[in-house]
């Protein structure tokens, strides 16, 4: 499953 | 990364601190709601099962497995360690009023209906509100110890911090990510009442009281 928004916030 | 989010992370992570080092220092978990601590636990498993898909940078990678491993140690802390100091009676928020919510929103507003994505956005939703059975028990109480009071201030600046991030990141990259800044702002005006009390009490040297 690709990721559709950029997750690099905790 | 700009010094909003990072002094939000710093924040939270001071906030996990401060509860460990009062758990352990009083001996006890007196005044600290198990239910929001095992919602935190659920936060941080659902929201970080990207950690097996995809590396974003070392500290993203280290930031989430602390938090999934302290928020671990905290629920080991109340439930076998201190457990005898945990008081389940006062501790009476009902779960599924904010797990159920938190279900359908994120089934409703989501960036993708696959697995990662709805547990992403479920996680999002449900930290929102995670720390509302901790503030029920307050209000219950009606009192706190100031080293409590610290955490939830830490805990609650830290997502306060996020807001500035998100206006910053708008203007400097176009990012916009509206799940996450709707939960956000939620998340940051359920403390605000907390937070009058804290600068008006707490912070000039008198304890968390709240008018009866």
């Amino acid at each position: 499953t690709e990721s559709t928004t950029p997750k690099d916030e905790l | 990364m700009n010094i909003f989010r990072f002094f939000g992370d710093l924040s939270h992570l001071a906030s996990i601190f401060i509860l460990i080092h009062k758990i352990t220092t009083t001996r006890s978990c007196r005044g600290i709601s198990f239910k929001t601590q095992a919602l935190y636990v659920t936060v941080f498993v659902t929201r970080y099962l990207d950690l097996f898909t995809s590396y974003v940078s070392l500290y993203n990678t280290v930031m989430k497995i602390f938090f999934i491993a302290s928020s671990c140690y905290i629920l080991y802390l109340m439930r076998v360690r201190y457990r005898p100091t945990n008081d389940p009676s006062i501790d009476t928020f009902r779960l599924e009023y904010l797990v159920g919510p938190c279900v359908v929103l994120a089934l409703i507003f989501n960036y993708g209906y696959n697995p990662t994505e709805l547990l992403w956005s479920f996680s999002i939703f449900l930290e929102s509100v995670a720390i509302l059975p901790q503030l029920f028990m307050l209000q219950r109480t009606g009192e706190a110890e100031t080293i409590t009071t610290h955490y939830l201030a830490a805990l609650g600046a830290y997502r306060a911090l996020y807001i500035p991030n998100w206006i910053y990141r708008y203007f400097s990259e176009g990012y916009v990510d509206p799940i996450s800044v709707t939960a956000g702002l939620v998340q940051t005006g359920l403390y605000l009442d907390f937070f009058y009390v804290y600068f008006t009490k707490v912070l000039q040297g008198q304890k968390f009281e709240l008018p009866a």
